[in-house]
């Protein structure tokens, strides 16, 4: 899923 | 993981620590907004809902207990300890943050990442954190005197942003090619509502002078 390489960011 | 964004969280870290250094070294918050810490911990909460959910990596599940936990105890230290809360510079911080909510909140339901509750916190928080810093610099123009540790702590929290737009240049051509516009729009704002402050913070760092912004 895409956001997921938003959401590994703090 | 790439050097900037690890970087970026380093800064941040160590903003905190200068901070809680400042506050049990000197006993005190003089010159610091509770008003901007506040809206950390609203940061934080609103941005680390999944943090029982989601598990990324060990180092992602600290660093974000230590971000909370740490801008839960800075809010308790300026409100609940005897002696700390002597020294809060309640006249001059006048900001009314509780105003920056709505806005944020509104704009992460017109522009969430995805339309579900935790990913309307998240943008919340995204918008949030943008503004955040607000009360804080409105606080330094007022103080006569910002002891060093104040004037580092600020320059810490505005240079670990600015980190982490080139963690996301960097990402864009190495690994997603995507734009991601409602991190890197706030990202940038946040960053350039530091620009006065870098300025003076460098101009007083180079001359050695006392940092001052003028009223």
């Amino acid at each position: 899923e895409e956001d997921d390489e938003m959401h590994d960011e703090l | 993981m790439n050097i900037f964004r690890l970087a970026g969280d380093m800064t941040h870290l160590l903003s905190i620590v200068v901070l809680l250094l400042k506050i049990r070294t000197t006993k005190s918050c003089a010159g610091i907004s509770l008003k901007t810490q506040e809206l950390y911990v609203i940061v934080f909460i609103t941005r680390y809902l999944d943090l029982f959910t989601r598990y990324v990596s060990f180092y992602n599940t600290a660093m974000k207990l230590v971000f909370i936990g740490t801008s839960v105890a800075i809010v308790w230290y300026m409100r609940l300890h005897k002696v700390v809360k002597q020294t809060y510079s309640r006249d001059e911080d006048t900001f009314k943050h509780y105003l920056l909510i709505p806005p944020c909140f509104i704009l992460a339901l017109l522009i969430p990442l995805e339309f579900t509750v935790t990913e309307i916190l998240w943008s919340f928080s995204i918008y949030l954190e943008a503004v955040a810093i607000l009360p804080q610099l409105l606080l330094l123009q007022r103080s006569s005197n910002i002891d060093n540790l104040t004037g580092s702590y600020v320059f810490l929290l505005g240079a670990y942003r600015a980190l982490y737009i080139v963690n996301w240049v960097y990402r864009f051509f190495t690994e997603t090619h995507k734009i991601r516009w409602i991190p890197w729009i706030s990202g940038l704002v946040q960053t350039a509502l530091y620009a006065d402050f870098f300025y003076y913070y460098i101009k007083s760092w180079k001359n050695h002078e006392k940092l001052r912004l003028p009223a």
